[in-house]
Formats: structure tokens, C-alpha cells, sequence
């Protein structure tokens, strides 16, 4: 299913095609992701950053995801492209 | 950790500050850039220095789009991002925020410039929330220290640091190691050398202090380790070193903020030094969650800087900064240390980078990056009492392979 349309989840796409959980997302189109996909973004990032690891995008992880950071990707070459090599 | 996977072939690198911004003065942001890059030459023989021209980083504090395609968002959001060696290392900050110095008002510039720097040397972000490298801008601290686990992501593209200076390389500016000056005893050395280890090599723990010394407890006794025996004038009793604590611990560690824990049966205690650090001793269930009651040995370990506890044929790995501590996939099978055995009398690092551990009169040596023991020749496990304790004869049935050494 489309989650993007769902509250805070586009920017929540937007954040996490930002910074390497998912692939390049276009903040001006409207893009159909494959629910696990998005779910399993959202878990990478709750554990990379210490929370509670649910796959939703609960109160903890969207207050995180609002504290000023760096911008480097956090994943960086994780290799989730190519592993049929 | 984590390891971009490039980094630089020189460790005399270059940098200059190509645009200012705007509300501080020049001076003072040449100074905290310093000070930012002073973090990472503490731990490793890198150098930086400022240079007009062609250099190895370039930095710029800029707003909005800038040129990369990766624009700046304004006040909030994204504070600054860095390029990583194959992609030059040049450091770019957002103008717009409200960079500060020494000060709880507005974005820590030195912290922020050290964590950038940390890209610009090939490291990535990890996720140990108490580590620099991790990407939360976490508030102005001014008792800032690098964590274990940044030192060890540095230390593992450039090595340690082979000169003597201090390790924040800023002495003056009174920010970067903040570690607690332990409160040490002063102890003679005078005497023979004791040759009770060598007739019975097995003790009870074995542990580094937080100024640098190597310690083996063994029932209500302990003693100091040198470099190639056991020094003179011990043992000596713990309830005298460490006031409080009791004999027959069951393991010992010291941690990265320089404080050691003692574990016995279900309590442990923890010293600042010499000094017991409040009020102990503490149930383990409380302390340390998810840790089991009668370990044989705990250790931080050189890979992560995460805690180790073990107990017959399983081990658990405790990390403070998650929640749980403890995950859920713990404990685990010894076994997992390959070549490392069951029911362990003792483990620790020493100040080789080395990992060991010992069960009843032999010891392993573990390789961090191999992640198992070394196969070298003499083959472990070997004799503590020999190779530890520089004893001539170790008893019968203690040498292990040691005769080999010739």
C-alpha cells in the first residue's frame, strides 16, 4: 500500500530517502512504496538511533527526526542494492 | 564505528577556511576549527595544519544551496555536512545557524567541526548514541570527551598515536579528555619479587586501572603486573588498596569514564581510583540489568567498547547507552570467540590492543580484527605463570606449549 500519504509520512520519506534508508525520493511527486519497504526504513532508523524499534512512526521517532543533525547519509554504501552480487 | 572505507594516505594534512561566518570572529573560528581537528591528532599521529592555497580540506560556512547540490536548510534541520577522503574531505557549515563558542546559547561550533572532521577522515556515522561520530547534534558539553568508540573508529583507519603528548592535544583550552584524575595510592616497591603466583598461577581477575596500572586479584590479595613479571613488594591486601571492597571478586573492568567496577556473587562496587564512588556495594540486577548473578569475568572489549560479561558457556553484551542494554538476542555461546573456551577464570585488554583470557593456569590471546585466537607458535593457550608472571618453573601440567619457546 501507499503509506506517503499518511500524516507526517511524506516528510518522514523525505528524511529517510535523505539520509540513506530508503532510495531517492522526489519531495514534488506523489510515489507508491511498498509498505515492508517502508517499515523496514523506519526500523533501521529507530535502531540506528537507540529507539525503541516498532517500524511505526510513533511520537520518539518523529521527535527524533527532528533534532538538528548532520547531514551525512547514515547509510553509506550498506550494499542492500547489490546483494545478488 | 563505522568506516566510510577511504581515508587519507598522509597523516600531515592541510586545511584553510575558504568563508567565514558572519557573526564570529575570525580568530576565534580559527581557533575552535584547531581545537576541532586537535581531537582526532590526540589519539592518532595525524597533524593539521593551516595553510593558504591548495589543501587536503577545504572548509566554508555557507548558506542555502552552495555549489553541491546538497543545499543547507536554515536554522535547524541539517547544521553542516563534510565529504569523505575519496571525495576530497572539504567541510561545509550552514551559515544560517547560530554558531556559538564555549556557550549553551546556539550550535557548538567545535563539536559540530570535530564530528564533521570525523567525515572528512573516513569515518561514517555510528549508532552509539555517546559516540561523536553519531549524527544527533546532542547540545553544548563542556566537559566534552571523544568516546572509546570514536577512538577505536580513528584509530583503525591511522593507528595510535606514537608520540607523548596529551591526548586532547589542547591543554590550554580545557576541552577535550575530561577524565577524572583517578586518586591513586602511592605504593613502595621494595622487596623480592613473590613467588606464590608461580606456584599456583590461577587468580580470581585481572584488570587494567584507570591510570594504567595492570592488576591480578586473588582471594583477599592483589598484585601489580610489569611488562614482563610481577612488580616487587606484593602482594598486598584489597580491603588496603581499595577500602571497602572485598576479596574473591569475581571479575573487574575499568570503564571508558575511568572508574572500575568490581563484581562478586549478586553485588558490585564501583571506585573513582582508589575511592569507592558512593554508595556500595549495589545489587547487579540494578547496576547492570540483564547481567546474571556469579560471572566468571567481564571485560570491555577493544572492537566496540561494549562490555562483556561471561558465565560458563554463554556471554552477554552490555551496552549503557541502549535501551535495553541488553538485547534480547543475549546471551550468546562462548563459543562464538572462536578458540576462546567455556567457563572462563578471567579476561581483559592489555596495553598491547590485545584481548586475553585466562582459565585456570593458561591464558588465549585474542585477535580483535581476526576475531579469534592468534595461531602463532608457541600455540595458546600458554602458561600464565610463565609468560605473565616471569616465572622460571611453572608447575607441572601449567606450561602448556611454552616449552616450545626454547
Amino acid at each position: 500500500g501507499a503509506v506517503s500519504s499518511a500524516p507526517g509520512g511524506s516528510s518522514a520519506m523525505l528524511y529517510l530517502s535523505q539520509y540513506g534508508y530508503l532510495g531517492p525520493v522526489k519531495a514534488n511527486s506523489s510515489q507508491l512504496l511498498d509498505e515492508s519497504s517502508f517499515r523496514k526504513a523506519v526500523e533501521d532508523f529507530q535502531s540506528f538511533a537507540g529507539l525503541t524499534v516498532t517500524g511505526e512512526l510513533d511520537d520518539q521517532t518523529m521527535e527524533t527526526m527532528q533534532l538538528p543533525r548532520c547531514g551525512v547519509k547514515d547509510k553509506v554504501g550498506t550494499g542492500d542494492n547489490r546483494a545478488k552480487r | 564505528y563505522a568506516l566510510q572505507g577511504s581515508r587519507w594516505k598522509v597523516k600531515n594534512l592541510s586545511y584553510k577556511i575558504s568563508k567565514y561566518p558572519p557573526k564570529l570572529k575570525r580568530k576565534e573560528v580559527d581557533a575552535e576549527v584547531q581545537r576541532a581537528f586537535n581531537v582526532w591528532s590526540g589519539y592518532t599521529d595525524l597533524s593539521f595544519t593551516p595553510k593558504s592555497g591548495q589543501v587536503h580540506i577545504e572548509i566554508r560556512f555557507e548558506t542555502g544551496e552552495h555549489g553541491d547540490g546538497d543545499p543547507f536548510d536554515g536554522p535547524g534541520g541539517t547544521l553542516a555536512h563534510a565529504y569523505f577522503p575519496v571525495f576530497g574531505g572539504d567541510a561545509h557549515f550552514d551559515a544560517s545557524e547560530s554558531w556559538s563558542i564555549n556557550s549553551y546559547r546556539g550550535t557548538n561550533l567545535f563539536q559540530v567541526a570535530a564530528h564533521e572532521f570525523g567525515h572528512s577522515l573516513g569515518l561514517s556515522h555510528s549508532d552509539v548514541r555517546s559516540a561523536l561520530m553519531a549524527p544527533f547534534y546532542r547540545g553544548y558539553d563542556p566537559a566534552f570527551s571523544l568516546d572509546q568508540d570514536d577512538v577505536s573508529g580513528i584509530q583503525a583507519l591511522y593507528g595510535k598515536k606514537t608520540t607523548k603528548s596529551a591526548p586532547s592535544g589542547d591543554d590550554d583550552a580545557g576541552v577535550g579528555e575530561s577524565q577524572d584524575v583517578p586518586n591513586t595510592v602511592n605504593e613502595p616497591e621494595s622487596g623480592s619479587r613473590d613467588t606464590s603466583l608461580c606456584q599456583d598461577p590461577t587468580f580470581d581477575t585481572i584488570f587494567n586501572s584507570a591510570d594504567g596500572f595492570t592488576y591480578i586479584f586473588k582471594g583477599s590479595k592483589y598484585w601489580r603486573l610489569t611488562e614482563e613479571s610481577i612488580a616487587p613488594g606484593y602482594p598486598k591486601m584489597i580491603s588496603e588498596g581499595w577500602p571497602g571492597l572485598v576479596g574473591n571478586i569475581d571479575a573487574a573492568f575499568t570503564y571508558k569514564n575511568g572508574k572500575s567496577y568490581f563484581f562478586k556473587g549478586s553485588k558490585y562496587w564501583r571506585y573513582k581510583g582508589r575511592k569507592m564512588d558512593g554508595d556500595y556495594p549495589k545489587d547487579i540486577s540494578e547496576g547492570f540489568t540483564g547481567i546474571p548473578n556469579d560471572i566468571d569475568t567481564a571485560m570491555v572489549w577493544s572492537g566496540n567498547g561494549k562490555i562483556y560479561f561471561f558465565k560458563g558457556t554463554k556471554f552477554w553484551r552490555f551496552d549503557p547507552s541502549q535501551r535495553p542494554p541488553v538485547k534480547s538476542t543475549y546471551p550468546k555461546l562462548i563459543s562464538n570467540w572462536e578458540g576462546v573456551p567455556d567457563s572462563l577464570s578471567a579476561a581483559f585488554q592489555w596495553t598491547n590492543g590485545y584481548t586475553y583470557f585466562y582459565k585456570d593456569a593458561t591464558y588465549y590471546r585474542f585477535n580483535d580484527r581476526a576475531f579469534s585466537v592468534d595461531q602463532t607458535n608457541p600455540a595458546f593457550p600458554r602458561s600464565t605463570a610463565y609468560w605473565w608472571f616471569g616465572c622460571q618453573d611453572a608447575p607441572s601440567g601449567t606450561v602448556g606449549t611454552s616449552e616450545s619457546r626454547g
